[in-house]
């Protein structure tokens, strides 16, 4: 299962 | 946060302002595609609703305020306040060609389907088609004045920074975004052949860049 990614880029 | 990544926010930055003043200095929108800046609102919209669940830094909410609040701006500009100047005949590019697939995209490949998981996907993948639409209009035209292509300048090199920031990430500490880095790449792509152009025409010195 893939994984959520931390969003910290624009 | 690394070098890359902050020049390339900067590059980002640095390119939405130019074409707002440029628009507002010569009171006028004429050889900017309008299609391609609702494009990039949306994209802009889509990305950023998790300001709203989510804190990550004072940096990344500030400009994600700055990027979304100067998105509309140029929205406003160049379909209310100098509407008229709009070359609404040569900005024919067909979005829903870009919509239709990339909505379609999405919904295929995500990492977890859910409303704010699906539309940051859809953001990116927008992203990376937004500009043709104003490549369109230039090719259509034949030409782009300078200050556009300067816009244009700013917008591949913040994309060619991601990727270069993108490479760092990966070796110091591991981090791949697959979804973000293969539509990133894919987007850089597309400038590639405007890169040639700009360098060949426009920094030695013409006015406007002319296509062959």
């Amino acid at each position: 299962k893939k994984e959520v990614k931390s969003k910290d880029e624009l | 946060m690394n070098v890359f990544r902050l020049a390339g926010d900067v590059s980002h930055l640095v390119a939405i302002i130019i074409l707002l003043l440029k628009i507002w200095r010569s009171r006028s929108c004429a050889g900017i595609s309008g299609k391609s800046q609702l494009l990039f609102a949306l994209v802009f919209t889509t990305r950023y609703l998790d300001l709203f669940t989510v804190y990550i830094s004072a940096y990344n909410t500030i400009m994600k305020v700055v990027f979304l609040a100067l998105s509309y701006a140029t929205v406003y500009l160049i379909y209310m306040r100098f509407r008229n100047t709009y070359d609404s005949e040569n900005d024919s590019f067909r979005v829903e060609f870009l919509l239709v697939p990339v909505i379609g995209l999405s919904f295929l490949e995500h990492y977890a389907f859910t409303p704010m998981e699906v539309l940051w996907t859809f953001s990116i993948f927008l992203e990376a088609v937004a500009i043709m639409p104003q490549l369109f209009m230039i090719t259509k035209t034949g030409e782009a004045e300078s200050i556009t292509t300067h816009y244009l300048f700013f917008l591949g090199l913040y994309r060619a920074l991601y990727i270069a920031n993108w490479v760092w990430r990966y070796h110091t500490e591991g981090f791949f975004d697959q979804i973000a880095v293969v539509s990133g790449v894919v987007q850089t792509i597309f400038y590639c052949d405007f890169f040639y152009l700009y360098v060949t025409k426009v920094v030695q010195g013409r006015s406007k860049m002319s296509l062959p």
